[in-house]
């Protein structure tokens, strides 16, 4: 119903505006909704402005800072609605090593709720995880699950 | 609902019987080269959550998600993917009623607090007369969906093991943005999309979490 | 002329099948026109396998492999028709470290003929790198140059 | 052809006059955290060779690529980009028709070999009596390309300072793949879609080396 999204909207608006100053570490990001006849049409336009610079449109953000800006949106909404569970697929490759930092630190923040799963290659994302699963695929073609860290104690291979 | 086990078989390039076992909060990294595998677990967690489009899953048909065989391995006949879930608030609804009342028998009884479980059956079956085996605060329901493909094209979801609808999975997660448009599995190279989608496009994320 | 287009497309694709062994250590990829009944009109189909895989549609490849697949016949491109320089932004972000290793040893031995010009976080890539620029923001919004090596000597302000 | 250098003034994040020295081959990196010019960098070499969509340069209106200010500065009036080449085929023309005379010249008077500048100038004018003050082997000829857009939406392309048609910056860049369907400048994100777009759009790139 209109009456829930507007509630759902202005919540998360208020989350958003956190979640973008801790990525980045300051600035300032919000959504807007565009101009429409009809308000069940009104799309969402988001502002964001990296610490130190000029309001702009998100189409001028660098590659790092749309993905950080994109990350703090899904937080904020996160935040009003969690899930059982969140499966984030590379999405610190952009991200320069400071930029890292801050991802975790919050996602380790949000994480006494919700089960997240970080598909990554940065050594500094795998060094934040306390359970570490490696997929190897000895046999050309098939994919096997190895457990590297639980939590500190001893691997084991992750296969019946 | 708190996650605690993905068992992944014939599933991509997941042959054999996989799993993964979660313990309900915080953050599990999933590493490995180039290839090997990763995006297809995250693409099986999308599958077992109802997704209909083959294209959203990287392939062409969705049979492309049933393994299909290497120089040494004969393509198998069938993909299942299942999720083990705990239901954490299982044991509130029945309680609730009870709970008011359980509270008072306690007072006569014994100790109160909650965990204590022993202690409470014993205050329980002397004054009222109810028995609620499940009751015990250590055990919650445990919640299994599954999604199978074969070959065929016959496809079918399971419910703790008994077929059930799309539906009745789809209302299990109502709410939890685990939905069609969820915002709670984010593919490979789709976070820089996100702000680049149109405005209106946007508005389905928030939708999904009204 | 279709002539031309036709010699060409043939020697693109004998370097193709050379890169993309070097890029992945082995396996086969090539290219093939797709059927039309204008010649004019055909498009290229790109076939991977990389190494131990069976021989499938490039949409079932992973990220990385993707990548690399990509930077293997822009490499077959260059080595039928250099260019004066290459500018490459980011294109290690999904590739793991072995991969990267394979990437910029291809891309020293190209090196010579070509100014090549990358754009990276990856450590990786730019231990591989005789010059480094580095680009800082200390005046918010105001970017500046410093050069920070030269093909080992002395960082100098790259500005005037 | 070879890039020596790349000068920046007034374009995007660079306000201030910058510049990045090559020697014609080899690899360098650029670095530096999430935001602080590197694609604008990128996007410099794009729009200077002459690329006409502001999409393409992450803009709304060409207008964008004019620094356009910050708390503490005054947005520009002017962008500027300029590509400074060698050109290492120059010396070969001028010389073909003359090289084969030359070279029986030098016979005479002393010691053959390229990069002996001023052996081969005596043996010259000795015979021949013409002179080609330019034709040191050391020297090469240097070509400045340049490209201008004012606030008002004026714009000019320029060679070695003067100034020019796009069509004579497209014609010296012709065959180099420096074209409109470049493959030699790959943006951020686009490695990935080289291989997700539609065959018929691959065949574009071939074309362009064609
Ligand atoms: N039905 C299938 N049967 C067998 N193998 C498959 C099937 N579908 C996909 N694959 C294989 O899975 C591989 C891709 O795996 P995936 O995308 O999970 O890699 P990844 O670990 O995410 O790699 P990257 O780090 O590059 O993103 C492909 O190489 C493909 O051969
Ligand atoms: N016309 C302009 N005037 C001033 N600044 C601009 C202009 N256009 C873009 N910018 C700034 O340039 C920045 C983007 O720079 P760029 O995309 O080069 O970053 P980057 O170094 O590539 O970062 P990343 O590592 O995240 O890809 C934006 O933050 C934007 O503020
Ligand atoms: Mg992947
Ligand atoms: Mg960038």
């Amino acid at each position: 119903s209109r009456q829930q999204f507007n509630e759902a909207f202005e919540a998360i608006n208020v989350n958003f505006q956190e979640t973008f100053r801790t990525l980045f570490g300051g600035g300032f990001g919000m959504m807007r909704l565009t101009e429409a006849a009809n308000a069940a049409d009104a799309g969402i336009d988001v502002i964001a402005q990296p610490p130190g610079k000029r309001l702009q449109n998100v189409l001028l953000l660098s590659g790092g800072e749309k993905a950080l800006t994109a990350l703090a949106l899904l937080f904020a909404i996160f935040r009003h609605q969690p899930s059982p569970f969140c499966v984030l697929d590379e999405v610190d490759a952009p991200l320069d090593d400071s930029n890292i930092g801050r991802f975790t630190e919050l996602v380790r923040q949000m994480s006494p709720n919700t089960q997240f799963i970080v598909i990554t290659h940065s050594k500094k994302t795998m060094e934040a995880a306390p359970v570490l699963y490696g997929v190897t695929m000895q046999e050309p073609g098939i994919s096997k699950l190895v457990s590297v860290k639980f939590n500190g104690s001893q691997p084991h291979a992750a296969v019946n | 609902l708190k996650l605690k086990k993905v068992e992944l078989v014939g599933f991509k390039s997941f042959c054999d019987r996989s799993e993964l076992l979660f313990n309900g909060g915080g953050i599990t990294a999933i590493v490995g080269p180039n290839g090997c595998g990763k995006s297809n677990i995250s693409d099986a967690i999308n599958w077992v959550l109802g997704e209909q489009s083959a294209k959203s899953l990287r392939g062409g048909s969705m049979q492309d998600v049933i393994f299909n065989g290497t120089r040494d391995r004969q393509p198998t006949g069938m993909a299942e993917v299942s999720l083990t879930l705990i239901d954490t608030d299982y044991h509130e609804e029945p309680r609730d009623e009870a709970e008011a009342v359980e509270a008072v028998v306690v007072m006569e009884g014994g100790e109160a607090g909650p965990g204590n479980g022993t202690n409470r059956s014993n205050a329980t079956s002397g004054t009222i007369g109810h028995r609620y085996p499940h009751r015990d605060k250590g055990e919650h329901r445990e919640v299994v969906v599954s999604r199978r493909l074969f070959r065929s094209g016959e496809s079918e979801y399971l419910l703790n093991g008994k077929v059930c609808r799309l539906r009745d999975i789809q209302e299990l997660f109502m709410g939890t943005g685990l939905g069609p448009e969820s915002y709670a599995i984010i593919e490979q190279g789709r976070i820089g999309q996100i702000l680049s989608s149109k405005p209106y496009e946007r508005r389905a994320l928030i939708e999904e979490a009204a």
